[in-house]
């Protein structure tokens, strides 16, 4: 049907995009 | 502070697979629309067997995941011939890499390294596990995981809401928690699996936008709790929320549209949670078998088990003088017959009694070597072929038999003689007194005149006509 790329603007982030998890 | 967790066991439910009725052989699809802070469509699929029904697929097919490929739900689902399809866990936006751990139709994809999120995923003898592992588990190689993808938020946790124990587990490094804290109440779209207790494998979805409609975290947990979920664990929500039936969209993304911002687009994701038709684990019986609406039927005589892959030559299991193969019994050398029960036939040896045994005059052989050196090959052996000793000590026997024998026929000969000699003895003396026309007289030195007596005697001797 081509729906066509989405502009992925509906961002549900459980994190910070900047700050990575990482581990102690 | 989030700590990595390499070995050791971790929080985890399991639920031991469970056979399906009769009645839940195909997938059950529910459609909702329900009222929360406003109406909220969305879909409920609960699927049996999840062992054989259910996948995780990544991005595109195989090898999504290793090129940080991002694909639609109905471009991963269509080809893999899904029933239902929706987004599964989640991914950096940038790269499109696959993050947490992924484990594809019995494929290991990705590791999180221990890094602790809530996890969901199906063990080689069906078992269903959710909760939290640790980096041992996920690679445990002696029931491995079959399928296996990580979310954010263990939800529900042996039919209790746990969302305030995942969020202490699960945290940000930084213990920034208004980020997290925002991720677990804000109101999205949302997507979720888990298992009733049945061990039905349970899908959710809902439509939202993020700050604007749909749900938060406790509100689906809730709303899980009472459709008799058990274990659930939280997937990607906002604009990855995608429901695909049978290949085709069937949800409304939050995503608008590259080419017009009227419109919206479903999102290219990462993996993708699959319910197909019953397929076999492995799908193709490990070679020895072909899949029959997701139970194998295992080809040949000799393998046998769910997957095909144990071999079975009967009770005696080849009366331990042979190794079971996929063409029965191999015989030990030595053995014979199609449970290796029999001993080689005289004149023949080695594995399953197929080399003729190679001794002169066609004597036997040991059944398991070959040899022709044995005791009973020597009594079948001719006595040219005796050892030298042997041929000797034969000898000693003859020559000593022989001098016996001759000894005994010279005493027989004198004995003989002796017998003969004696009778004739006998017999002359016996002559000597015979009454008839002769008798003899022995013969006497004479030097004078014979007495009176002896010339009477002398007369009547003289007369042959005397009677």
């Amino acid at each position: 049907l081509g729906w066509g790329p989405s502009l992925d603007d509906d961002l549900l982030l459980p994190y910070p995009r900047a700050r990575a998890r990482s581990a102690r | 502070d989030c700590a990595r967790v390499r070995v050791g066991s971790r929080r985890a439910r399991e639920l031991a697979a469970l056979p399906a009725t009769p009645d839940a052989r195909h997938p059950a699809v529910r459609t909702f629309v329900s009222h929360f802070r406003g109406a909220v469509p969305g879909h409920l699929t609960r699927a049996a067997e999840p062992l054989r029904t259910f996948s995780v697929l990544e991005p595109g097919g195989p090898g999504g995941c290793a090129s940080r490929r991002r694909a639609t739900v109905e471009e991963t689902a269509r080809p893999a011939g899904c029933s239902v399809a929706q987004n599964g866990g989640f991914f950096r936006m940038a790269t499109g890499e696959c993050l947490g751990n992924v484990v594809s139709d019995g494929r290991r994809v990705s590791s999180s390294g221990g890094l602790q999120n809530a996890q969901f995923g199906i063990r080689r003898d069906g078992t269903l596990v959710t909760g939290y592992l640790s980096e041992e588990e996920v690679l445990d190689t002696e029931n491995p995981f079959v399928q296996l993808l990580s979310g954010v938020v263990w939800l529900i946790r042996n039919g209790s809401i746990y969302i305030n124990e995942s969020q202490a587990t699960e945290c940000d490094e930084t213990q920034e928690t208004g980020s997290f804290n925002k991720f677990v109440n804000v109101v999205s779209a949302r997507t979720a699996v888990g298992h009733d207790r049945k061990g039905q494998l349970v899908l959710f979805h809902v439509d939202g936008q993020t700050e604007q409609r749909g749900i938060n975290l406790w509100e689906m947990a809730e709303f899980l709790l009472k459709q008799d979920v058990v274990n659930a664990i939280n997937l990607d929500g906002g604009g990855s929320a995608t429901f695909v039936l049978n290949g085709t969209l069937a949800s409304y993304p939050s995503d608008h549209c590259q080419d017009n911002n009227m419109w919206r687009c479903p999102r290219s994701v990462s993996t993708v949670v699959c319910v197909h038709k019953p397929r076999c684990q492995p799908p193709d019986c490990n070679g020895h078998g072909t899949c029959v609406e997701g139970h194998c039927q295992c080809t040949g005589h000799f393998w046998r088990g769910a997957t095909c892959d144990e071999l079975d030559c009967g009770p005696s299991n080849c009366s331990q003088h042979g190794l079971c193969t996929e063409t029965g019994c191999r015989c030990e050398a030595g053995w014979t017959g199609s449970n290796c029960s029999e001993e080689c036939p005289l004149g023949w040896h080695g594995p399953g009694c197929q080399r003729p045994c190679e001794c002169e005059h066609q004597c036997p052989c040991d059944p398991q070597t070959g040899n022709c050196n044995l005791t009973q090959v020597k009594q079948c052996l001719q006595p040219s072929q005796v050892s030298l000793q042997t041929r000797e000590f034969s000898l000693l026997t003859g020559t000593t038999c022989l001098a016996l024998t001759l000894a005994l026929v010279f005493l027989l000969l004198i004995s003989i003689v002796a017998n003969v000699s004696l009778l004739l003895g006998s017999r002359a003396e016996r002559s000597r007194h015979l009454d008839g026309s002769y008798v003899y007289h022995p013969l006497q030195e004479m030097n004078g005149e014979l007495s009176a007596a002896e010339k009477e005697q002398l007369g009547e001797t003289c007369n042959p006509f005397k009677d």
